[in-house]
């Protein structure tokens, strides 16, 4: 199947969102 | 957002009046972004967390010792920390730690790594990033040259890969580096 990876950038961005 | 791996994140905190496996605790599970997240922001930091204690995150099925199937034939990537580095670094290092785990930071060598720990010490603080395999070179250096990469550490720094063998035969500084970046 697709892997599913996140940038450091992606992952550090949804910290902040609600 | 779904992650590639589920997550399980343990806690233990040093008792010697226990066996260590008892002081072993799973804290919780998780395999998305946002629950990662929902976690690392209600537990403790690392540098608030009194010497003798650890966190580990370890792929869910590799429990966080060496005797675990998945981890025997493996070995980590070690950082040491200065003393004065828990209050400059520590916890920069180990939330970079976290995100190349979840973020499957090693390419195709991702599915190598096994988990991280942070042990929490008066001497000096530890971070190290377990593999499966030691005597998969290739993958086990692509992981260090990334991660020290990723900690943005000098080249001027050195760590060292040491195979769970040999540290579990000798103490931990004596253990001798199978590689080193």
């Amino acid at each position: 199947g697709t892997r599913i990876i996140y940038d450091r950038k992606f992952l550090m961005e949804c910290r902040n969102s609600p | 957002h779904p992650l590639l791996t589920r997550w399980a994140l343990w806690f233990s905190k040093n008792d010697r009046t226990r066996a260590w496996r008892d002081n072993l605790h799973l804290v919780t599970k998780f395999d998305t972004v946002e629950d990662f997240w929902a976690i690392y922001n209600h537990i403790k930091l690392a540098s608030k967390l009194s010497s003798g204690c650890d966190y580990a995150l370890f792929k869910d099925g590799i429990e966080p010792m060496w005797e675990d199937s998945k981890n025997k034939r493996g070995g980590r990537w070690l950082v040491s920390l200065a003393k004065q580095q828990r209050h400059m670094e520590l916890d920069r290092l180990w939330l970079e730690t976290l995100l190349c785990l979840i973020g499957e930071s090693f390419a195709d060598y991702s599915q190598d790594v096994c988990g991280a720990v942070i042990n929490i010490r008066t001497k000096g603080d530890k971070i190290a990033v377990w593999t499966r395999e030691a005597e998969e070179q290739a993958g086990v250096l692509h992981i260090g040259r990334v991660y020290k990469d990723r900690l943005g550490l000098s080249t001027k720094t050195i760590i060292g890969y040491q195979a769970h063998a040999d540290t579990a035969t000798k103490s931990n500084s004596l253990a001798k580096n199978k590689f080193v970046v």
